[in-house]
């Protein structure tokens, strides 16, 4: 698999490796899927990258690759920010190969890591038709996540035809910010736009929408889907290449 | 008190 920007890729596994520290990579045809979940099953992640994404992608036969996001991100960040990339995988290899090369073919840098024996589990996602889809900047939700932080552990989201308004309270005291649903949509990238078949109040933990937001990078908008008694579904596209999504069990009421 | 529920009642488990 290549990719002619391999940054996109290392904001890939820089979005997942904190939320999962090793994962299942499953290579077919079509592209390359993963779904893992963090370890204590709250939390999951689900990435699509599709073949045609890709400057170049084969796959002779399904494979299932167990991989240290954790020592994949190490080797990343010794890639130059215009670096090309291609990841390999040898038949009846032990072991993945990422190989660099700069813009200008001058420097050509070769990683091997030893691939991993991981028992991976498998959820079905059911199709949901959420009561409620938010999509705003991903720096503003970052931002939000951050802010929340200070006041509780819990953010509560709370959706009305006009906005969503986010809160928390704690030993401090509360917050909350309020985001009005962008009426003149100049700039796409900037709006914030709800739709919404029912008004939706949600908890969740704070500390896990952080760690999504490690993903905002490889987007500037943020999608976040909600209905009552729902996981969470938080998503990044990969440009046209696919997405990461990421979903989160609500707290409840004891 | 708020609890925090896991993913497994939500999803199929395959």
């Amino acid at each position: 698999a290549r990719l002619l920007h391999g940054s996109i890729f290392a904001k890939v596994i820089e979005g997942l490796r904190e939320l999962v520290n090793e994962a299942t990579w499953e290579c077919s045809g079509n592209g390359i899927t993963l779904q893992a979940m963090d370890s204590s099953h709250v939390a999951l992640v689900s990435l699509v990258m599709r073949s045609e994404g890709f400057e170049s992608y084969r796959c002779d036969r399904n494979m299932s690759l167990g991989i240290s996001l954790v020592s994949m991100s190490k080797v990343l960040k010794t890639m130059g920010k215009d670096d090309s990339l291609t990841i390999r995988v040898n038949d009846d290899s032990d072991s993945i190969i990422i190989a660099m090369e700069s813009q200008n073919q001058d420097k050509f840098a070769d990683y091997e890591l030893r691939l991993m024996d991981l028992d991976s589990e498998h959820l079905g996602i059911p199709d949901t038709d959420y009561s409620c889809a938010i999509k705003m900047p991903s720096s503003e939700f970052s931002r939000i996540c951050r802010d929340m932080s200070i006041m509780g552990d819990s953010v509560l989201i709370c959706t009305t035809k006009e906005g969503v308004k986010f809160s928390a309270k704690g030993d401090l005291g509360q917050g909350s910010i309020r985001l009005v649903q962008t009426t003149n949509i100049e700039k796409e990238e900037e709006a914030v736009i709800i739709e919404m078949k029912e008004a939706v109040a949600l908890t969740f933990a704070v500390r896990y929408l952080s760690m999504f937001c490690k993903a905002a990078p490889l987007s500037p908008q943020v999608g976040l889907s909600l209905s009552e008694d729902t996981p969470l579904m938080c998503e990044f596209k990969i440009a046209e290449m696919g997405h990461v999504r990421f979903y989160l069990a609500p707290k409840i009421e004891d | 008190t708020v609890l925090q529920s896991d993913l497994y009642p939500y999803f199929d488990k395959l």
